[in-house]
């Protein structure tokens, strides 16, 4: 019984926090550095293996929360929000010792100082036997962010180690639990498109796949509808993805896709480019030898850069280019503005609720293939063009007309930034 | 020692300078317990303190429920493989201080 006191009373001495049931939001900024201290590299991996994984385990939260981290060797060591380092026993002053191989591993102290016990066996991603630091690693800073233990099958905050699943991903529940702290991911986006491919079954049928991609300043994320969240992993680069167009970000996308034509075009500043989906990358030259990028003015006559966004509406042939308060409507077949235009965006997409518009300088245009609609996003909003299905079913509804508004986060979920020097790990 | 190893040695197992201690019986579990904070130090004066086997069983109950056991109150082997899993050094739950530091200053 004195044995048991001692330990309560030296669990006392540790930093309390008020671990409640969803736990705490430990920091109030966004951008938060971290340090591998010198006095605690791990003696089982190199130093750059060690950064590099400490690195992913900061992106992995990262993906799908508002916070970014950044990896800081300068800073006087106060400055550094969080503080990794490996020990053995009694390590790097602190006052729980360490157990030696086995049980415990590591723990997290809530004033943002992480230890793992150097006695554990610790391994890269997939190196198969051991204990995967990348693992501990995003379990300890789910500590340190304010996450208690949650014991739910598939979260990475349950206590006990979990062995080695194939792909270790952050789960739905563990989303959540952060962003329940920390908010959920808002932002503009440059452009938001569906990219058309066409494949070839194996019995030589071709078949039409469509994938979402958000893109933002130089960086984009695939979205996977069926899962509600991005690609694992994302966002990259947009260099990595989209070879030739500009490396810090398009103004609009546009995919002019009918019976007589199938041409996909990048929109920056006064230029455009063509892009070629065989190659996965912009073409140099048009068929007349003319050299990409070229002027949207020569382009498509009657319009100018640069452009808000645009998108190409199957339905009536034409691509819609959003500038300010002003929609042109370009006929492709006739390489000019439809008649009529420019024209008030109010007067294209009128606002089914009075007063509920974006009122112009939109940033996307998307069609949707997932939801077979169109939508006009602007800053964390975004707005549904009315459809022929809605009108059939309420025929009162404008045409094109705008429904209410909606947040983007509350329909496209988990799209989040990452720091910029951890876009490229 | 194998007769052959990997070629960048990753079989290689470096010696162990030390082992944690394996939970075996009742001694051991109740330290886990403890240090997790499953025990719940309480106020020696109140007559309806639980006994220590009671508040041994109730820990050990909580520990099961957590872990997703058989909730049996007994220290049998699926709970001892379950505390002696590798896991985080962070208590599963937080220790009433007041409750505590009362209990130990009185002791």
């Amino acid at each position: 019984k004195r044995h048991l006191a001692t330990l309560v009373s030296r669990s006392r001495s540790r930093h309390k926090r008020d671990l409640s049931e969803s736990g705490y939001m430990a920091f109030s900024k966004k951008v938060l550095r971290w340090r591998l201290i010198g006095e605690g590299y791990s003696s089982q991996l190199s130093i750059e293996e060690q950064r590099y994984i400490l690195k992913l385990a900061f992106r992995m939260w990262s993906e799908v929360s508002p916070l970014e981290f950044v990896e800081d060797t300068r800073s006087p060591l106060e400055d550094v929000d969080i503080r990794l380092g490996f020990g053995t026993g009694r390590h790097l002053g602190c006052n729980q010792r360490f157990d030696g191989t086995g049980q415990e591993f590591a723990h997290a102290w809530f004033l943002g100082d992480i230890h793992f016990d150097d006695d554990e066996h610790f391994t890269a991603p997939n190196a198969g036997s051991g204990i995967s630091l990348l693992k501990v690693a995003v379990h300890e800073i789910g500590h340190v962010l304010g996450l208690p233990h949650i014991y739910r099958p598939g979260s990475i905050m349950q206590p006990s180690y979990l062995p080695n699943e194939s792909g270790f991903e952050m789960g739905w529940m563990d989303r959540k639990a952060i962003q329940h702290l920390y908010g959920d991911c808002k932002g503009r986006f440059n452009t938001v498109f569906d990219w058309i491919r066409k494949e070839k079954t194996p019995y030589g049928e071709v078949v039409i796949r469509f994938n979402t991609y958000f893109m933002r300043d130089g960086w984009y994320w695939l979205y996977e509808n069926k899962n509600n969240r991005t690609r694992y992993g994302d966002p990259v680069a947009l260099q990595v993805g989209w070879r030739g167009i500009p490396v810090d970000g398009v103004d609009a996308y546009v995919h002019v896709w009918s019976r007589k034509r199938d041409a996909m075009y990048f929109f920056k500043g006064t230029q455009f480019w063509r892009y070629n989906s065989e190659n996965d990358q912009v073409f140099q030259r048009d068929p007349e030898g003319h050299r990409y990028p070229m002027l949207i003015s020569k382009g498509f006559p009657g319009v100018s850069g640069p452009i808000d966004t645009a998108f190409y509406d199957r339905r009536d042939s034409l691509i819609y280019f959003f500038k300010n308060t002003l929609v042109y409507a370009f006929d492709v077949e006739a390489n000019s503005l439809a008649r009529g235009f420019p024209k008030n965006i109010k007067d294209v997409f009128p606002p089914v609720a009075s007063r509920d518009h974006p009122d112009g300088n939109i940033d996307a245009a998307y069609f949707s293939y997932t939801h077979n609609a169109v939508f006009l996003l602007k800053g964390t909003r975004f707005w549904q063009v009315v459809g022929s299905r809605d009108r059939r079913r309420r025929p009162f509804l404008p045409r094109n007309g705008l429904l209410p508004h909606k947040e983007v986060d509350q329909h496209w979920f988990d799209i989040c930034d990452v720091h910029p020097t951890a876009l490229k790990l | 020692e194998k007769l052959f190893h990997n070629r960048d040695h990753s079989d290689v197992q470096a010696p162990i300078s030390h082992q944690a201690e394996v939970i075996t019986d009742k001694y051991t579990a109740e330290i886990f317990l403890s240090r997790y904070g499953f025990f719940k130090p309480s106020d020696q004066d109140d007559y309806n303190t639980p006994t220590e086997s009671e508040a041994f069983i109730s820990a050990l109950k909580e520990f099961q429920q957590i872990s997703g056991l058989p909730v049996t109150g007994v220290f049998d082997e699926a709970t001892k493989v379950a505390m002696n899993k590798p896991r985080c050094g962070v208590p599963d739950k937080e220790i009433d201080l007041t409750a505590s530091s009362e209990a130990v200053r009185r002791r």
